[in-house]
């Protein structure tokens, strides 16, 4: 994250690869299945042998021992429509909720999350020397309409696409944040309105942050949690 | 510190099946483990193969073959698996192979062996034992000659032969970096024993075959599971942990691997194959060059994996990692990867369009839009359906044809055939010119449950 603090984001996670290391965020939307980005993972028709989520810790390499740390195995990987660029991964036993985890909520289908509205996404990726990266980053970035977006991307942004704001300081997601959440408020709960995708340039100043609708894909995520 | 195994190869979820008539020569150890199964049957003389069943109860079956497609039979048994005496299955020699015993029997050009009990036509004064392994006429090097493995010829006129059996180190050569190598080679180029990959001593690693499956960390024999120059093994050594193995190279690199499977546009899996020109990070920062150590030291010397395209500064993927990648041109930033270049679709040719969200399609595809057959609606294998004839009798789920039941949103889906994809959407896009409408902000939206956060920063975070 270029431009984020330290911060708390219960719901989001580090998926690990064979090494243990961090490569990816996701999002928790159930105690047994998180959302990620397609672009992390090389097929959705593999096994996932040796690749988990680590939550419940601040630290991108906690201690041995770190106290709420969970480790969960993925078992299973799940593509979204085309279109989406979304998977989502089953964890091989649910995660323990408690302070420091927790799943975060689904938009209802469809739904279009009003312009400035006060969002935020997190990760412990690349930060171009704004921060510290042995941490979970967070950094606050309200959403503008597509209209307003595609003015700078020339028409390009689709509707199962949404942005946020462009700060001229560059705030936005970097390498290995992608996957991860972009979570709105919404009067004391926090909503997955969007997912990180990889872009061109990462907090470039000026330049809106573009994310993956989450709400147009609601109904195959519920369909997915339950079949 | 050398485990009994190591002259062991193991066939997972296997059986060696004696035919019914040998089943008596079978000897079977109840609750022994793995090890001792191993140390009792190279104690016994005539153990040649070992069955180690795990349930219904751990059983060490000791059998005086190995799979030679008479006397017994490998079968598929997920409780249970073979354990082989290496010499005796190996179709090449280590060292001067003295301890071949395998089952050539015919010399390098081409004579017939003559049987070692035999004093005709040629007298010599070798005797079989149980222990020398001078078998009716197979190939075998009991006075360790260096020519290896040979034996009395059957023609008058050549007293003997070599067999011209290969050394494990040429039997299999290895391509670039020898990454695909699956041969027999279980010693370092410095002679040391290769440790297990399924043991943790006496070196502890990560390197555990069910992890990486794609790069068959098999028994004790060379791989190379991290892009390593050279295959390479842990050894069983404690002071000495891994060392470099010695095989011969192929002279010739196979064709069809570069013709058919290199990308530039895109690139498929993890992007091994990816020839593209990107030569920035997805944040935009120039790559270093690959032939160049400043300012970012590395070991992929472009000469030493030349089969991965080291060129310029491209984006590749030299060790496996999960997309290509580059060192990046500045200091503080070491590697990054290059998902900014796409993943080239996989999705097959659509072969039929639908309406709207598909509700009504009523047409005759049955295969995902990966190419993968359709389950029928009406079978539970390999998925038990939730929603099939039954609970949907207007839905027109007949056959295994693609349908949209539940109303998706994305369109017609099926359950798969693939046991590992439970449902997947079909081989059919959306008539041109029909577009997903969005709806406005809804006024009040209630959640509970979930998105909670406790804000304030508790003390004992701050480490």
């Amino acid at each position: 994250i270029v431009g984020g603090v330290p911060g708390n984001s219960p719901w989001t996670v580090s998926l690990r690869d064979r090494k243990g290391n961090h490569f990816c965020g996701g999002s928790l939307v159930n105690s047994k299945w998180v959302i990620s980005t397609k672009q992390c993972f090389s097929s959705c028709y593999v096994d996932l042998p040796g690749y988990s989520a680590m939550m419940g810790t601040l630290f991108k390499d906690p201690k041995e021992g770190e106290p709420d740390r969970q480790t969960i195995p993925l078992t299973k990987i799940v593509c979204g429509p085309s279109e989406s660029q979304l998977v989502m991964l089953q964890l091989e036993y649910p995660a323990q909720f408690n302070e420091r985890v927790s799943q975060i909520c689904l938009p209802p289908e469809r739904y279009i999350v009003p312009e400035g509205t006060d969002c935020e996404i997190a990760g412990w990726g690349e930060t171009k020397g704004t921060g510290d990266e042995t941490v979970l980053n967070v950094a606050q970035i309200p959403v503008i309409s597509n209209k307003e977006c595609n003015k700078y991307f020339r028409g390009r942004v689709r509707e199962n696409e949404m942005c946020t704001n462009p700060f001229q300081g560059g705030v936005g997601a970097c390498e290995r944040d992608y996957g991860g959440p972009l979570a709105c408020q919404n009067s004391d709960c926090w909503v997955l309105e969007g997912v990180i995708i990889p872009m061109r340039r990462c907090g470039h100043p000026g330049q809106p942050n573009i994310f993956i609708r989450v709400s147009v894909y609601v109904d195959w995520i519920k369909k997915v949690m339950e079949m | 510190t050398r485990s009994l195994l190591n002259d062991f190869q193991r066939s997972e979820g296997r059986e060696l099946a004696p035919t019914v008539w040998n089943s008596a020569r079978v000897l079977t150890l109840p609750g022994l483990t793995l090890e001792d199964c191993a140390k009792s049957c190279s104690k016994t003389l005539d153990c040649r193969a070992f069955n180690y069943e795990t349930r219904p109860s751990i059983t060490c079956k000791q059998l005086p073959w190995v799979e030679d497609g008479s006397n017994a039979e490998v079968k598929r048994n997920v409780n249970c698996d073979l354990y082989e005496k290496k010499v005796y299955v190996r179709k090449c020699i280590v060292g001067k192979g003295e301890d071949y015993r395998g089952k050539v029997s015919t010399t390098k050009s081409g004579h017939t062996c003559q049987q070692w009990w035999s004093k005709f036509p040629h007298d010599h004064r070798w005797i079989p034992s149980s222990t020398n392994g001078l078998e009716l006429n197979y190939c075998r090097n009991p006075d360790g000659d260096p020519i290896g493995p040979w034996c009395y010829t059957t023609d008058q006129e050549r007293r003997y032969e070599s067999c011209n059996i290969p050394h494990c180190k040429d039997e299999v050569c290895i391509t670039c970096n020898g990454e695909d190598y699956r041969g027999q080679v279980d010693h370092t180029e410095n002679g040391m024993e290769c440790q297990r990959w399924d043991q943790q001593f006496p070196h502890q690693h990560i390197y555990q075959p069910e992890k990486y499956p794609d790069k068959s960390l098999d028994d004790n024999y060379c791989r190379n599971p991290d892009a390593s120059p050279v295959p390479w093994c842990y050894t069983i050594d404690p002071l000495v942990e891994r060392e470099s193995c010695e095989i011969s190279k192929c002279s010739v690199v196979p064709k069809r691997r570069v013709r058919f499977s290199f990308t530039t546009n895109c690139f498929r899996g993890r992007g091994e194959d990816y020839r593209g020109k990107v030569n920035e990070t997805t944040s935009s920062i120039p790559c270093q060059r690959w032939d160049a150590q400043q300012p970012h030291e590395h070991p992929f010397y472009p000469n030493t994996y030349e089969c991965k395209g080291l060129e310029e500064n491209y984006c590749r993927n030299p060790d496996g990692s999960e997309a290509p990648w580059c060192f990046t041109s500045v200091p503080q930033m070491r590697t990054a990867l290059c998902l900014q270049i796409k993943r080239c679709a996989d999705d097959i040719e659509a072969e039929d369009c639908y309406h709207e969200n598909g509700k009504n399609y009523r047409g005759v595809v049955r295969k995902t839009r990966k190419g993968i057959f359709c389950q029928k609606w009406s079978v539970n294998t390999p998925h038990k359906t939730k929603i099939n004839p039954e609970t949907h009798p207007q839905a027109n789920l007949t056959e295994n044809y693609c349908r949209n039941p539940d109303g998706d949103q994305h369109g017609p889906w099926c359950y798969t055939t693939d046991p590992k994809t439970e449902f997947d959407y079909c081989a059919i896009k959306q008539c041109a010119g029909e577009k997903v409408s969005l709806i406005e902000p809804a006024e009040k939206v209630e959640f509970s449950e979930c998105g909670k956060r406790d804000d304030r920063t508790p003390r004992s975070w701050s480490r």
